[in-house]
């Protein structure tokens, strides 16, 4: 994958 | 004068405080019944009693969404090893199917204000009955006030999915456990169709490699895939892998084995050397 997103943290929200 | 600027950060702080004494089990809540508009760290209260605190963005697409929950990946290179809390933290391991077993347990860790720079889980992830997901994705080590903007890629589910599922990925995932030969390629989750707040389906496939472009459609978030060699992956963010199982390539998180080797909260991002715009990277 790319540089951009494997160094990117993923949050999650609810609704 | 600083003493001007003494005096508004106090009121401003003393303002944030007043945050404290809110009841409410999410931001929705939140912004319901105390009109908040703001987004910012509010403090919610389990069903229990716990009081934790946590990041609500309160703009977006009508706003009260709660942070639940942030995948952080420390070290690419690491495999199944310390900080990969959704995955296991206890190496690439055939007899620990479920791995660390985050996804569908009680066990919280990490701190709002660190959600880029390590992995994020609080009570909410189990607490609140949710109807809809929203998922952003922030370069590592950005602060709170700047994740909005900083963001590489925003979107939201409108649908309602959570209902079907028991209102949470706690309950999610307890239908569609992420362990290591629960099934094959064909028996994964739900996909759900997202609605973009920051980028757009060609921004999405730009973000994976090349091959796994002709194994997915961009615009889904979709629940535990399975890849060719049935380990389970939790989620594939903001795509649906529709023709191939390599989805160790462009789904995070996952049970406690890999074959061979691959296993990790981002398990084969890396696979052909990162950024390097080719194969599977």
């Amino acid at each position: 994958a790319s540089k951009e997103m494997t160094e990117a943290a993923v949050l999650l929200f609810y609704r | 004068t600083p003493q001007n600027l003494t005096r508004t950060n106090f009121e401003h702080l003393e303002r944030l405080s007043n945050r404290s004494r809110y009841v409410a089990r999410s931001c929705k809540e939140i912004r319901d019944r105390y009109n908040e508009q703001e987004d910012g760290l509010y403090y919610l209260t389990t069903a229990n009693g716990m009081v934790y605190q946590t990041f609500c963005d309160m703009t977006t697409a009508g706003g009260g969404w709660t942070l639940v929950a942030s995948v952080h990946e420390n070290s690419i290179n690491g495999r199944c090893t310390v900080g990969d809390r959704w995955s296991s933290q206890q190496g690439n391991n055939l007899n620990l199917p479920d791995g660390d077993g985050n996804w569908s347990n009680r066990n919280t860790f990490g701190t709002a204000e660190g959600a880029t720079s390590d992995d994020f889980k609080n009570p909410g992830y189990y607490d609140i009955k949710a109807e809809d997901m929203s998922v952003w994705h922030v370069p590592n080590n950005f602060p709170l006030d700047h994740w909005n903007l900083a963001a590489i890629l925003r979107y939201h589910t409108n649908n309602r999915f959570l209902r079907l599922y028991g209102g949470n990925l706690f309950q999610l995932f307890k239908h569609y456990p992420v362990r290591y030969n629960i099934g094959s390629c064909s028996n994964r989750g739900p996909a759900v169709p997202i609605v973009y707040d920051h980028g757009d389906r060609e921004t999405t496939r730009m973000f994976y490699g090349l091959k796994p472009r002709k194994e997915f459609e961009p615009g889904f978030i979709t629940f535990r895939a399975i890849n060719n060699e049935r380990a389970a992956m939790a989620i594939c963010s903001g795509v649906k892998p529709i023709a191939g199982c390599n989805t160790e390539h462009y789904c995070i998180g996952g049970g406690g084995y890999f074959y061979p080797d691959q296993c990790g909260d981002f398990p084969s991002f890396d696979y052909d050397s990162l950024g390097m715009g080719q194969g599977w990277s």
